[in-house]
């Protein structure tokens, strides 16, 4: 099984 | 004050048309060098990005920088009652609580006026540094759009492979398997139908269909598509406007 990233995992918030 | 006038409502129509399905509420940040707008669906997963520099307008004036919090939900109601050929101005003082959207039929003296109101959307901004990667490829938004559309019918997750020489997509369902492959291709005689492809390193990355489809919507934007892929960092999908861009960046599936 694949696990979806999100984003968080490589952007940060500013 | 913000003035904004498209030559052709068609254009905002299309771009607004290109992401309204997976983020709803928008900031579009007016500036006097265009506008841009960044939003994230509910899920994180997939992040949108829209520049319109001001070549992409008939006339375009913005005196201070002004934020329009929008329902592109609602947006998109206001858009579907101007007619395509209108000019569509978009109209806003400086501290705005709605924005004046103007359709004008020149040749029918025909004016129609509409106003949406405004809300404050709390939405952080994601920092996309700029990042490195693998390959590079260009292709016809409806080709990429089509692949992503048969090989969805199959599965939730489709496979994006690239080699020296090849771009592989593959979908693995339960009713079935399916794959497309593609070769770089230059059309001389229809350089738009060309498959460009510029690879430092092979990549294989899984992503989720639903986003794919998501993202295909921007086709209406562009005849041409760039992708952009990379094994540490989210894909990026671009549409060029002939001033600015829409962008999607796709966060991808890792094995557990």
């Amino acid at each position: 099984m694949k696990r979806q990233m999100t984003l968080n995992n490589f952007f940060t918030s500013v | 004050m913000l003035e904004a006038k498209f030559a052709e409502a068609s254009l905002f129509k299309r771009i607004i048309d290109g992401f309204k399905d997976c983020v709803s509420l928008v900031n579009f940040q007016c500036k006097e060098d265009g506008i841009i707008a960044q939003a994230v669906d509910d899920s994180r997963v997939l992040l949108v990005s829209l520049e319109i520099g001001v070549e992409a307008f008939q006339e375009y004036r913005c005196d201070h920088p002004v934020t329009l919090g929008m329902d592109l939900g609602s947006l998109s109601k206001i858009l579907r009652c101007g007619n395509n050929s209108d000019t569509l101005t978009l109209i806003a003082d400086d501290k705005p609580d709605s924005i004046l959207l103007l359709f004008e039929d020149t040749q029918r003296e025909r004016i129609a006026e509409y106003s949406l109101k405004l809300m404050d959307i709390d939405a952080d901004f994601l920092k996309i540094e700029d990042l490195q990667y693998d390959t590079t490829l260009m292709m016809p938004s409806t080709e990429f759009s089509k692949v992503v559309k048969d090989l969805s019918q199959l599965t939730d997750s489709i496979n994006i492979m690239v080699t020296k020489e090849t771009i592989k997509f593959v979908a693995e369902g339960e009713i079935g398997t399916g794959s497309v492959i593609l070769k770089p291709v230059m059309d001389m005689e229809k350089p738009a139908e060309s498959i460009k492809l510029e690879m430092d390193q092979p990549v294989d990355l899984t992503f989720g269909a639903k986003y794919l489809l998501d993202i295909v919507k921007g086709s209406a934007l562009s005849d041409r598509i760039g992708i952009r892929l990379s094994s540490e960092a989210p894909a990026l999908f671009q549409f060029d406007l002939s001033s600015g861009f829409l962008q999607f960046f796709l966060a991808p599936k890792f094995n557990d």
